[in-house]
């Protein structure tokens, strides 16, 4: 942060302020908050490597605590977050993503999330056979086993419920009935965390003066 | 509940690698 500013590193830290006003102003977060999101990246941005970017690695590791980049729900949620699709997340990135999961963010915002998370081939549907593919992965990393009738059985019930077409796949208006009728589905999309984020209450040591007014 | 009784995304959101609150455990 800049909170130690010499001279030699001023230029730095006004770029530093420049970049967390404009995220502040392109997101729900205030500047306090861009600030705290700031020690939380690099945190994460640094636990594997310290190069100031996320690594799939490394939000593995924050997730799952142990380092691996192979998870189909951790593949779609870095392809999301990684908006240049360069293979890393960068603090812009990271903020603009977790702004949708603010309690605060618009509903509509978390619904358009959540559908792109699981349009796995990005068709813009949600396609039955990807929704089996996820529930496979999901039954095998809780370690259940599902006969392939019982598995068709939640299939059957879910597309009766959210494919009002009966196409097998879920289009954006069917998916937002959907989740409006059934709000449990998003309450992933919402980290009540982000309501409480300062540096003052993230990292009590800190005394946080800004040059910024919110 | 049971993994019968729950619908596909149900039962898909509660992936551990779609629960960002990891994120911010100390």
């Amino acid at each position: 942060g800049c909170f130690e500013c010499r001279p030699p590193r001023l230029q730095n830290c006004g770029n530093r302020f420049e970049e967390i006003a404009r995220l502040a102003s392109e997101t729900i977060f205030t500047v306090n908050e861009v600030e705290a999101l700031y020690e939380l990246f690099k945190k994460l941005s640094s636990s594997i490597i310290d190069d100031g970017l996320i690594q799939k690695e490394e939000l593995h590791l924050a997730l799952f605590k142990t380092p691996s980049d192979e998870n189909l729900f951790l593949n779609r949620v870095f392809y999301l977050f990684d908006e240049k699709k360069n293979g890393v997340i960068e603090f812009d990135e990271f903020v603009h993503a977790l702004s949708v999961f603010h309690p605060n963010a618009p509903m509509e915002e978390k619904i358009d999330f959540a559908f792109r998370l699981y349009d796995l081939r990005q068709t813009g549907f949600i396609e039955r056979k990807e929704v089996k593919a996820m529930v496979i992965v999901i039954l095998m990393e809780s370690d259940i086993t599902l006969s392939d009738d019982l598995l068709e059985a939640i299939m059957d019930r879910t597309f009766a419920d959210a494919d009002a077409d009966k196409d097998d796949r879920i289009n954006t208006e069917e998916w937002k009935d959907f989740v409006l009728r059934n709000p449990n589905l998003l309450k992933n999309m919402t980290l009540p965390y982000l309501k409480d984020l300062s540096l003052a209450t993230v990292f009590p040591s800190f005394t946080f003066n800004t040059r910024i007014e919110d | 509940v049971s993994p019968v009784t729950m619908n596909a995304f149900e039962l898909i959101s509660t992936s551990q690698g779609l629960n960002l609150s990891s994120l911010f455990e100390k």
